[in-house]
């Protein structure tokens, strides 16, 4: 089993939103759910200096005031960077 | 919710009243912009594949816009998309239907590598799945454990860590949802856990850098409610020493739903966990099947199952 061993840090975190978000008058969980895929996989991708991942993150923040959504915290990896959001 | 951003693709999934879709028309002059993508197709974006999904909603009056309804969403992505396809899984009338919209495959963006398509381990990087769990009716007790006493406007650490964070890592520990999957290659696991104040829950887990499973609960009495989505590859990770229905089980372990839909999509349609999964009988250990349904999606196939609890 996979043992909780916490090695990375995040690469982002809000801290004041984290602490200041007040989930009171949420309702309604079942998500929406949007998968786009711009090519088959990233071995595709035809510049790979140029990928989703290097869009800028403030970038990202300003896509997701579209959705209305926050970023709590971020993890980058490897292969992928995972956003926590608000909501 | 949960933002997940490979090179090639990226996963959005939103609860509450997010207006989702309306990233798109902004995402995708920035993709063209500054990635030098072209996309395009007779004004309608065209990339590899896109899915859009969501199970019915449970107030569907309190959403804005276009997410009233799953009519005027498909109205929207086909204004933005080229060979867009709606399903309505499910059945019709029934509180918990699912819905899907799915674009053709553009194989333009597949590429024209020659590169070995296998890793070190023999997996295939093309092949790809999604298992998706949507349950609601939690058990009281279970919901419990995704309630906290902490109050909003804490002061913050001097090290930056906060409250929900701290605590959202240890909820992950205390309900077991960091042993859903068997790690027996060792692969490298992270997570990123959040408690919401006065209650809810989400979680990013990411293992071996490129695979990653995500939890959203919202454990309201009247409308409780949880998620779980995972591309973790299980056979992949636990040396082929567990499957997804075993997976599944220890989802419901956690949160012992009323009612719950599967729903799985494989590339390939001789995937192993695909071919275990339609064999799931109609009664698992206090549940009884009410749905079962097989799609076959252009080059995706997606089986939908439905339980409600028995006991």
């Amino acid at each position: 089993t996979v043992a909780l061993n916490e090695q990375t840090p995040h690469s982002y975190i809000d801290s004041e939103l984290s602490a200041n978000l007040d989930s009171t008058d949420a309702f309604e969980g079942p998500e929406k759910l949007l998968e786009i895929w711009f090519f088959k996989s990233a071995r595709c991708v035809p510049d790979q200096n140029r990928t989703l991942r290097s869009i800028d993150f403030n970038t990202w923040v300003q896509l997701l005031e579209l959705v209305k959504c926050q970023v709590l915290s971020m993890k980058k990896t490897e292969k992928m960077d995972a956003f926590l959001l608000s909501e | 919710s949960s933002l997940f951003v490979f090179d090639h693709k990226l996963t959005l999934k939103t609860c509450g009243t997010t207006t989702t879709l309306f990233c798109l028309e902004q995402l995708f002059r920035v993709v063209r912009e500054e990635l030098g993508w072209q996309i395009s197709d007779h004004g309608k974006a065209n990339p590899y594949k896109v899915f859009y999904s969501r199970r019915c909603f449970m107030f569907p009056k309190k959403q804005q816009s276009i997410h009233q309804n799953w009519e005027d969403e498909t109205k929207y992505l086909d204004q933005l998309f080229c060979n867009g396809k709606s399903y309505l899984v499910g059945r019709l009338g029934q509180t918990n239907h699912w819905s899907l919209y799915v674009t053709e495959t553009n194989k333009e963006m597949a590429g024209t590598s020659s590169v070995e398509k296998s890793d070190c381990e023999g997996r295939d990087e093309d092949d790809d799945e999604t298992m998706e769990m949507l349950m609601t009716g939690l058990r009281p007790s279970k919901s419990r454990q995704f309630v906290t006493a902490r109050e909003p406007g804490q002061p913050i650490a001097s090290d930056g860590e906060d409250e929900g964070h701290t605590l959202g890592r240890h909820v992950t520990g205390v309900t077991g949802l960091d042993l859903v999957y068997d790690n027996a290659r060792d692969v490298s696991f992270q997570q990123d856990a959040f408690a919401f104040t006065p209650c809810g829950y989400s979680a990013n887990v990411v293992m071996d850098e490129e695979f990653y499973y995500t939890l959203h609960v919202t454990p309201e009495d009247g409308w409780s409610y949880a998620s779980f989505e995972s591309n973790v590859p299980v056979k992949h990770v636990s040396n082929g020493s567990q499957d997804n229905f075993s997976v599944m089980q220890r989802v419901l372990s956690v949160f012992e739903p009323s009612d719950f839909c599967l729903t799985f999509f494989s590339r390939d349609s001789m995937n192993d966990n695909f071919l275990k999964l339609q064999k799931i009988s109609s009664n698992i250990s206090g549940y009884t099947r009410k749905d079962k349904i097989i799609y076959d999606l252009d080059d995706y196939q997606l089986l939908y199952l439905r339980f409600e609890r028995t006991v």
